[in-house]
């Protein structure tokens, strides 16, 4: 990608922090998703050392794939599609390869991310342009192909999953969900629970299913759950109305500019005979009533790019489109096949009373290309899925956000950068958005603390990278949610966005393990046959004892009060930064919640020590069931900022 | 017919496997024959879960469900790149 490196803090200052020695270049990020390009120059082995010797992966063959595609920067490569064949029927060879080979865009786009090797001078038709790097450049990428036209079916992701535990592979990066359903039937929970036992990070996105509440997928505790946030970059294109006011939107068309004068306007629905006109839906406009005009559509039902499309086949010059309440000012940039601007709402509604008043409305767009150091930044993203978590409300989850809003990564050379059809452009980089950019980043962050703490379990990693989030800008204001233009919560931004640079030395970290996670399954009351099928193993919980979700060591709080009470939780941390005494702040943002901690001081007197601290919530009253109140539970030894954020809800 | 057949992952209990198999997808393959003459294996699974995923009938699927060794019989899901 570019630009999110620096965003990131992982620039040239930085490397210090993560040296590029051996080590940085054994650890291995397998990602299941639609395959790759190899010919991308993402996956440039140059200065890249022999295979780790630990690695029992392989390059399959198949069509238009061969082994020697593989190398010492793609060095797994595999496709799964017997149970994707055996519902949809035959791969349809004319439209896609039976291989790992990627005619989509997406994987070989979330491969890039996670770990790309270094290319100068890339951009999408000059914008972003920059030296693109995945997060851990210099790492290994395995692909498995699980995912196809028709969809990404559960018994091929467990097959990936199954041969990437073989193969080895240190980091899993999946930028797929299924809606939300128990862990036990839930393949990508039980697959990521056998790859955590093996020492596996498993990176997941938390879904675009945003911005309303409890819409999150891949909540299992021992995944990391990953959110979206926007970076300091953006693509402005202004809208010019003819009455000489103009809007700021987005857009990446790269092509022939509008004449340099404003073009007859028209809003889609009165340029249509179908009643949902407005949307610019296949075959839904009226070419003499578009035609050599600029025409408004709404966000909703088909894709934005197929918008532009509509538009252009009817004969339209160009495109405003405006997104709804639900996108609220959210721009998410696209390579539209005529000159298009995406607007927010309030300028949409705006726009839109133009177009349907003035009795001689015209309109244009200029496109503006790049601009960067764009502030506010991160700003979580509409799209974003929130939490509170709908399988385990008393896990806090997303776990953290990182950047996914027009992200630039490796795109396929089978494909447009619209993904349409009809879009005959190739390009060796995109930008697209989705919570699928924002996992990688972090599956990539992960192979990057992997690799200067190989000895670190999955949760010490995910520890790390949520206790050191940033939850502030630098003036110290809050993080702010594009829907609402207001500070975002817990439920959106977890334990708050990514920052690498912390999280290499993060002081203290909240580690779990496999008996852990045992621990919290009885917690839910699973019986022993739900336990086997996610846990793969005859394990009885003990009848004497009482097992309680909040029990599980997690580097965050969620807490559910049933009008008022008190409730307390007991948390163990490992001193990885050594000797330290560290004391400890709350912050409550209600009088009516108390958040206590007993001791107030941890003193370590050595490395990987543990010490445990109990927390004590006093809720003084009770407010409207489904009200939320937050705060913070910080340990600090004057060094190291070991944060946790706390919610609360009434039930 | 086809219409009616779906996509299983069937979980096992690896230490139940009867002492004449040498290997768990041979039981595996008996157990799948003792309730269709047709279903086939599609994939055996070591790491990820214990057990295999097969095309069957509901009714061939509940039929499985009761053999010894079989913890559950679950639906293939459909997941969607985010």
């Amino acid at each position: 990608t570019t630009r999110t490196p620096l965003f990131l803090g992982l620039d040239v200052h930085n490397a210090d922090l993560f040296p590029e020695t051996g080590s940085s270049s054994d650890v291995v990020v397998g990602v299941l998703d639609t395959g790759v390009w190899p010919e991308s120059k993402s996956f440039s082995d140059v200065g890249l050392g022999p295979i780790p010797s630990t690695w029992r992966g392989g390059c399959e063959a198949g069509t238009n794939f061969t082994a020697s595609l593989c190398n010492r920067k793609l060095i797994g490569a595999r496709f799964f599609a017997r149970g994707y064949e055996a519902t949809m029927g035959p791969v349809d060879e004319s439209k896609e390869s039976r291989s790992p080979r990627d005619d989509d865009g997406h994987g070989t786009h979330t491969s890039s991310t996670a770990a790309g090797s270094v290319v100068e001078g890339a951009s999408l038709f000059g914008f972003a342009s920059g030296a693109a790097r995945g997060m851990a450049r210099r790492a290994r990428v395995a692909v498995y192909k699980v995912c196809w036209e028709g969809g990404c079916f559960s018994s091929d992701i467990l097959a990936a999953i199954d041969k990437a535990i073989d193969d080895n592979v240190n980091v899993l990066s999946m930028s797929l969900g299924g809606g939300t359903s128990d862990y036990y039937r839930d393949s990508v929970a039980i697959g990521a629970f056998a790859a955590m036992e093996r020492g596996i990070l498993v990176s997941c996105s938390a879904g675009n299913s945003g911005p309303s509440s409890s819409t999150l997928s891949n909540v299992a505790p021992w995944i990391t759950t990953v959110g979206a946030g926007t970076i300091d970059r953006d693509f402005p294109a202004v809208a010019v109305l003819g009455n000489g006011k103009n809007y700021s939107g987005v857009s990446l068309f790269k092509g022939d500019p509008l004449p340099d004068k404003t073009l007859p306007f028209v809003y889609a629905g009165n340029a249509s005979n179908a009643a949902n006109g407005n949307l610019c839906g296949p075959g839904t406009l009226i070419p003499e009533k578009v035609k050599g005009k600029i025409v408004m559509c709404d966000r909703g039902v088909n894709a934005r790019v197929q918008k532009g499309e509509v538009v252009k086949a009817a004969g339209g010059l160009g495109m405003i489109l405006a997104n709804t309440a639900e996108n609220g000012e959210e721009l998410v940039a696209d390579a539209h096949l005529l000159p298009a601007t995406a607007v927010g709402e309030k300028a949409g509604d705006i726009i839109r009373h133009y177009v349907l008043t003035d009795p001689n409305p015209t309109a244009s767009v200029l496109i503006r290309g790049t601009v960067v150091n764009v502030q506010p930044s991160p700003v979580v993203a509409a799209f974003s899925s929130r939490g509170p978590n709908s399988i385990t409300p008393d896990i806090l989850k997303p776990d953290l956000i990182a950047p996914g809003v027009n992200i630039l990564a490796g795109w396929t050379g089978s494909k447009g950068p619209t993904g349409l059809a009809s879009d005959a452009r190739r390009v060796e980089f995109n930008i697209i958005s989705g919570t699928s950019m924002s996992c990688p980043h972090v599956s990539g962050l992960a192979a990057l603390l992997k690799s200067v703490h190989p000895e670190w379990s999955p949760a010490a990693i995910r520890s790390a990278l949520m206790t050191t989030a940033y939850k502030t800008y630098k003036d110290g204001k809050p993080i702010l949610d594009v829907t609402t233009g207001k500070p975002s919560t817990p439920f959106e931004h977890g334990a708050g966005h990514v920052s690498p640079t912390t999280a290499i030395n993060p002081g203290l970290i909240y580690d779990l393990t496999t008996v852990d996670y045992l621990g919290f399954l009885c917690a839910l009351n699973y019986t022993p046959s739900q336990i086997r099928s996610v846990s793969r193993r005859n394990y009885t919980c003990d009848p004497s004892k009482s097992y309680s979700v909040a029990d599980l060591n997690y580097p965050s709080f969620a807490v559910n009060v049933d009008g008022s009470g008190v409730l307390k939780y007991t948390r163990t941390v490992t001193s990885v930064g050594g000797a330290g005494s560290y004391s400890v702040k709350v912050n409550s943002e209600t009088t009516e919640v108390k958040i206590s901690v007993e001791p107030a001081v941890l003193n370590f007197k050595e490395i990987n020590e543990k010490k445990s601290y109990t927390v004590t919530f006093t809720v003084n009253s009770s407010k409207a069931s489904r009200s939320n109140s937050f705060g913070s539970i910080e340990w600090s030894d004057g060094k190291h900022v070991v944060a946790s954020p706390v919610a609360i809800s009434w039930t | 017919d086809g219409a009616q057949h779906a996509t299983y992952i069937v979980h096992m209990a690896q230490s139940q496997m009867p002492s004449g198999f040498d290997l768990h997808s041979l039981w595996y393959d008996s157990s799948l024959r003792s309730v269709s003459q047709s279903a086939q294996l599609l994939y055996t699974y070591t790491n990820a879960i214990h057990g295999f995923s097969t095309r069957l009938t509901p009714e061939e699927a509940d039929s499985l469900m009761t053999l010894p060794g079989v913890i559950s019989v679950l639906p293939e899901h459909r997941y969607e790149l985010h």
